[in-house]
């Protein structure tokens, strides 16, 4: 199982049109000038994985998510999907590719889809837990966080190792 | 509870030794140690690094470049425990000198095999080693994406 | 008391304009605004930041990168209220891509003319601009110094 | 008034050879590969000029502050100067150099000294408050922290403002 494309409407810096990122496995790398829109890829795709927490996507409030180029734009909705190639069955479903969307009006909750179909959020974190594809920060090192790994003191990593098992 | 734990602990051990000196060539080394094996769950863990002609040390007094190498070894060791289908990386890179770079490389492109690296990097050499690179670049205050070749010189 | 802290509020933001746009050739902009001008004690200060081809935002708000920049903004600022006469900078450059690399080299380099900047960088684009650049090097765990006139290309 | 040489003994990374660092006006470059101690030479200079907390020395306890790669020298101590160039007066010192040593024993408490005469802390800190030298977050950015600048929050912003007021 790996991410093999990547959607991304109207979220930050990402207005609204659609912008497709095709994945493969390996090494994938995303590089451009600073405030071009890479950290932002990043939390667009916790994000479609059901990260919730504005601090972990680097905003005030939610809100702030929406492209803000354009005010009267703002009636429309932020939609993120993430595919994942499952041809090895890794997450519980039977097919080939896996796509999450979620999508977040201005004014109400998200909605998750998958494979098209409109699921709860808990099916959507549950296949994820099972597959190990849940965004954390042990998978997802955001800009200048590194260090702080390197500094988690003795209890902390004796914690790490007591979580997973 | 113990036992289970043990065998955890020696999994991680095991690949932070076999991570370490794959990055350093076999000349550093690097290992896990229990601090107080009687009272498991009250203490912690030690992380020893030795980087090659340098005494060894636990992994908080290194360097801010060190403590990078330090903590990729780390997060990549717990893999044996528990593999994520992908990582996602944000510059990483950024306070590591060419050599430490190279060794970043080196266990990144094998790991690769294993699962999914998606790198923010702004040098040159992560970017050309990747099998698939993606430029960003804003326009009018909007990002756009356009899509690389592997192995080709990009210039940040 | 709300005189003595406009009048500085004035200073700063004085300097903040004039150092970013110093920074972007006068193509961006910066500056201190007071949240709540009839609360000024229970309310905060925004830093506002325009880069060249961009909305201006809230300095929390930008990339990495930006950030830097608006926090070297913020610091040099201060000066004009409270002059250190040195400064201690370490690999603050990291995040920075070459064109903020250049920005944050022009504004050091004239503000080493007001106070002393002792700049730690791994970037031969700001090391090779120093009046004065020292090497550090480790033998046997012991670190050694090694002085280098300026302007000499300095591979790291 | 800058600083014009630092001298180290015995401090972390520095054996028991005194080195010396002979600086100008201006932009002073530190540059070395990863590990060769550049931050080291910025902690001694806050070591010496009077900062005495071990996180911003970045060591768990002052103890740790020994060069550790000899046992047996463990009984030697620390010394570190900072030689200001003081033609312009600024510190209120009526000499055109002042050197500020500290020596730190391995079982004792520091020592100051303020151009070769035994002075107390406060001495020192009250010399270097004069002349806006006191090493603080503001004129001393640590590896890592120019993030944290520039997420000070507004309310932050302005206490900071009128601290310096
Ligand atoms: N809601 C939003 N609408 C429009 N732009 C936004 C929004 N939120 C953030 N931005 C902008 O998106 C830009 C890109 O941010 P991002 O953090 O992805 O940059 P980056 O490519 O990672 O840069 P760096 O190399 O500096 O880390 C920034 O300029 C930021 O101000
Ligand atoms: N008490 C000590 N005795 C000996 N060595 C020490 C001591 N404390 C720290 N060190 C070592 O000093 C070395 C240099 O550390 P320093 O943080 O100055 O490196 P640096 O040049 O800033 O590197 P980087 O580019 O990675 O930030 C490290 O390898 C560290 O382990
Ligand atoms: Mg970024
Ligand atoms: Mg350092």
């Amino acid at each position: 199982v790996h991410i093999k494309k990547v959607e991304i409407y109207g979220f930050k810096s990402f207005g609204f049109t659609n912008k497709v990122i095709n994945l493969e496995k390996g090494m994938m790398c995303i590089t451009g000038p600073n405030g071009s829109g890479k950290s932002n890829i990043l939390d667009a795709i916790a994000f479609a994985l059901g990260e919730n927490s504005p601090k972990s996507l680097r905003v005030d409030k939610l809100h702030s998510l929406f492209h803000d180029d354009n005010n009267e734009q703002k009636r429309k909705n932020i939609r993120v999907s993430v595919t994942f190639d499952n041809s090895d069955r890794v997450i519980p479903v039977d097919a080939n590719s896996v796509t999450i969307t979620r999508e977040m009006p201005f004014d109400g909750d998200s909605i998750y889809y998958l494979n098209g179909k409109h699921v709860s959020k808990s099916t959507i974190t549950d296949l994820l837990d099972v597959a190990l594809a849940t965004p954390n920060r042990l998978n997802n090192v955001q800009q200048g966080m590194i260090m702080r790994i390197a500094e988690l003191n003795s209890e902390e990593r004796r914690k790490i190792l007591e979580d997973i098992i | 509870k113990r036992k289970i734990f043990m065998e955890s602990f020696e999994k991680v051990d095991k690949d932070i030794r076999y991570i370490f000196s794959t990055m350093t060539d076999n000349l550093g080394s690097a290992w896990l140690e229990v601090e107080d094996t009687d009272n498991i769950f009250e203490s912690g863990l030690s992380l020893m690094i030795q980087f090659p002609n340098k005494p060894a040390r636990e992994s908080t007094s290194l360097s801010g470049g060190e403590k990078t190498i330090a903590a990729i070894t780390f997060l990549l060791a717990l893999q044996s425990l528990r593999s994520s289908p992908y990582y996602l990386f944000d510059e990483v890179d950024a306070h590591l000198d060419a050599q430490n770079t190279e060794r970043l490389l080196k266990i990144l492109i094998e790991k690769s095999k294993v699962s999914q690296m998606i790198i923010v990097t702004l040098k040159d050499m992560i970017a050309s080693h990747a099998n698939l690179v993606y430029g960003v670049y804003a326009k009018n205050g909007v990002s756009n994406i356009i899509k690389y070749k592997s192995n080709i010189e990009v210039t940040v």
